[in-house]
């Protein structure tokens, strides 16, 4: 059985994309199998991953438009056990295109319950909002993560998705859990980042996992070289810590 | 007459409120009425100005909706010459609630209207995605501001944000004018601020801004007291560096 993980916070760039890629590749190089699934218009865990958005003639798109099979748009990447199921810019039009339509909500996860015996983690990276593409993740899921960058703003959209996150399970997914919070972005040197990760374990406790992400200048050298920060630079601080989050995650899922 | 400004990049975590914040509080330092309007839901630019969004009774999303009169909103901040249009949760519904409505991506340009004469510059700080309030906040500016972070993602998405713009201004607002790209989190000892720095003004030209916003905790922290840089650390590299790139836009205006 596979375990499916929405990466989310409507909070703009605070690690999402840099988490859900690093996060996958990290799980296949333990020897998972792992569905990377991008649900942002934006398209940046496809283009992250090294994959060429314009050639693409099948995107997650088509698929939750009913107009293409999922196993049609799956592409596998260079890294052994992790495949994209990209995304495309037709995206954008998806919330309105399905306004009225039925089960409009749940069409991402109708479209990926072929995938639940292929692999082991589907992993969703979701656009800073809390739109309808947001609510398909969240509906798709069993469990959300949520990157927390260490900074004022980011603290104060909590709130609101936890909100989100109640409304959904009470409404579309009733077995939606919580995986944790994530602290990314970490900077030693800066009081600000210090404060907000004592808050954040004093308000949500255990939710907040060990494992905290640091700045780490590779994570985004990486991106631009279309690679994970593990096959860019193994030994830097970003990649050893999302082999770190990955193992965190096995063990605390194995204890289910 | 005033301009109007409209800070936009789809791109999430890139300076966008950041930018709405400390160029208006600059401008009014500098001596301009100011209004700056909050068109996210997040409502950090009204957060970041010590506003608290609980107790209003009144924001842009009445506004907008044709449900309050827009002087109604409007509220004073500690900085003189310094107004707020705040925004609240509400405004998450909006995009829904204006389907089928007419004039529904005119509604804040309309509604701004009364304010040309009292203030002397309208900056308005926009959601991380090109939806409805996005643009209204087109429609509505004279201008549009794009901060830059000096990052690969943040690149990939400019080429999607001309290509809305061009559409704004050939379907809803011809006037639309570029007032520039901000790099912003400039980071001097990072090779990638360098490198992208390097490409956006091969590519842009003198579009680029000659103001760079570097890297500096005191941005970050000033928010977290509800303060724009200038009045929580006036020496500070980033507060700076918004009164000079307030100085810029002034001077580039004066020669209109
Ligand atoms: N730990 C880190 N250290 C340094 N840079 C990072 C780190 N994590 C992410 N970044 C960089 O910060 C920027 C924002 O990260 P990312 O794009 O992953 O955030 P996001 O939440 O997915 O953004 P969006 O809201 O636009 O989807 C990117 O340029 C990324 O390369
Ligand atoms: N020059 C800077 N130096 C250091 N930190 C900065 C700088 N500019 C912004 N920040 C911090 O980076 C984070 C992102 O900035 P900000 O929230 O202004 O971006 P945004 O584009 O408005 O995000 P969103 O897409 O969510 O609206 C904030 O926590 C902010 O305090
Ligand atoms: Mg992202
Ligand atoms: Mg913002």
């Amino acid at each position: 059985m596979s375990r499916t993980i929405a990466i989310a916070n409507q909070k703009g760039g605070v690690g999402k994309t840099t988490t859900a890629i690093n996060l996958s590749a990290s799980l296949a190089v333990l020897g998972k199998r792992v569905l990377l699934v991008d649900m942002d218009p934006q398209a940046n865990a496809t283009s992250g991953l090294g994959i060429e958005k314009e050639r693409l003639s099948v995107s997650v798109y088509d698929v939750i438009l009913e107009l293409a099979h999922p196993e049609q748009a799956v592409v596998s990447t260079s890294i052994p056990r992790l495949d994209v199921l990209p995304s495309s810019r037709d995206l954008v039009g998806a919330e309105v295109e399905l306004i009225g339509a039925d089960r409009r909500a749940s069409r991402l996860r109708i479209a990926l319950q072929p995938f639940s015996r292929s692999h082991d983690y589907i992993i969703i990276d979701c656009p800073p909002s809390l739109n309808l593409l947001t609510l398909n993740a969240l509906t798709a899921a069993d469990s959300v993560l949520i990157p927390l960058q260490c900074e004022y703003f980011a603290m104060e959209g909590l709130s609101e998705l936890v909100r989100t996150l109640q409304l959904v399970k009470r409404r579309l997914n009733p077995g939606l859990q919580r995986e944790g919070i994530v602290l990314t972005m970490f900077d030693r040197r800066n009081r600000l980042s210090h404060q907000v990760g004592a808050e954040t374990r004093r308000l949500f406790g255990n939710l907040v996992l060990k494992t905290q992400i640091p700045r780490n200048v590779r994570l985004s050298e990486a991106t631009s070289f279309g690679k994970p920060a593990f096959h860019y630079c193994v030994r830097s601080a970003g990649a050893q810590a999302y082999v770190s989050l990955a193992h965190e995650l096995l063990s605390r899922n194995a204890n289910k």
